[in-house]
């Protein structure tokens, strides 16, 4: 097909696209290495603070990452979820690909395969990140992820505790605003 | 997040996610982009599709999944997207997400609700790298 190769990618991270297409049009790279690389230059550059470290810091603060790399010829994935204190996702991804028969790590014993495969431990909070989760306290944790708790999760922060399924005011999800710079 | 599918000159096909998640999320939530036709899928006989959005959302309904498979069924993939996505908004008609698809052969598509814009990036032999506007 004259179009092929072909890379595209969600929203307007350039280039990342840029990268990729480079890998397979004029270096000979591979499918794989062209999204693993493709990916990195967004973890690299903080795409939009969606992608990366210093971005999306969770209630606590922490900055954790996913990232999944899918191989088509083989139907083979590798993906790590909540994984912290290691920058380079998408490529500890890949090592849980090409490494291992497994499909998915998650959380600190992800990290410690990291380690394990050469990754350097990092500190993946940012004065940004910092800054964009003290700027939530402030606002008294707004908006957050919970329902049916007390204190009342949409107008103050935590520690919460559940409430009864028989008490007035259960909800269903009252889902938090998603937009172009707040995105999975 | 950015959720990128590759196809090289011979048809061979990959895809990727990588996120840092929702902003606030209670710690320890994972979203959908680790998650296989969730985050993003490919069929080495079909094609390739990625979501972006609601993470919590999409996991549970495998929307590059649901869009490789109509792809697979003779869809387009701008047709594919938009299926994908109505079988969310069925269950959570204000969900805000967005898909991309390709299919082995170079055509390509996207869909998104919820957002007041979407942009997806692409590159091919014919248009360089550019980038593609989609109406919610």
């Amino acid at each position: 097909n004259p179009s092929l190769p072909l890379v595209i990618n969600t929203w307007h991270f350039t280039n990342a696209t840029a990268r990729a297409w480079a890998l397979l049009s004029e270096e000979g790279g591979s499918v794989l290495d062209a999204v693993e690389q493709g990916c990195a230059v967004c973890e690299r550059e903080q795409c939009d603070f969606t992608v990366g470290y210093g971005g999306s810091p969770d209630e606590n603060g922490e900055t954790t990452l996913d990232a999944l790399i899918m191989d088509g010829a083989t139907h083979d994935v590798g993906a790590v979820a909540a994984l912290r204190q290691v920058k380079d996702a998408i490529s500890v991804a890949r090592h849980v690909l090409q490494y291992t028969e497994h499909t998915l790590l998650v959380g600190s014993q992800a990290t410690e395969f990291a380690v394990s495969m050469g990754f350097k431990l990092e500190n993946l909070t940012t004065p940004k990140s910092q800054e964009m989760h003290r700027s939530w306290k402030e606002q008294n944790c707004q908006p957050n992820f919970w329902k049916n708790v007390v204190p009342d999760p949409s107008t103050s922060c935590g520690p919460y505790a559940p409430v009864s399924s028989m008490a007035s005011g259960w909800t269903n999800d009252q889902r938090a605003s998603f937009d172009r710079y707040n995105h999975d | 997040t950015i959720g990128m599918i590759a196809i090289d000159k011979d048809g061979k096909i990959s895809c990727g996610t990588s996120t840092n998640g929702a902003r606030n999320k209670i710690p320890g939530r994972v979203g959908d982009s680790p998650i296989p036709g969730s985050g993003c899928y490919v069929d080495r006989n079909v094609g390739g599709a990625a979501a972006t959005g609601d993470g919590d959302v999409m996991m549970r309904l495998l929307p590059a999944l649901i869009s490789v498979e109509k792809m697979r069924d003779g869809y387009s993939p701008e047709e594919a997207s938009r299926m994908s996505l109505q079988r969310i908004i069925d269950y959570y008609p204000n969900f805000e997400g967005a898909i991309v698809s390709a299919s082995l052969d170079g055509r390509h598509g996207g869909a998104c609700n919820g957002f007041t814009t979407f942009q997806y990036s692409l590159a091919d032999s014919e248009n360089g790298v550019t980038t593609v506007d989609v109406s919610c």
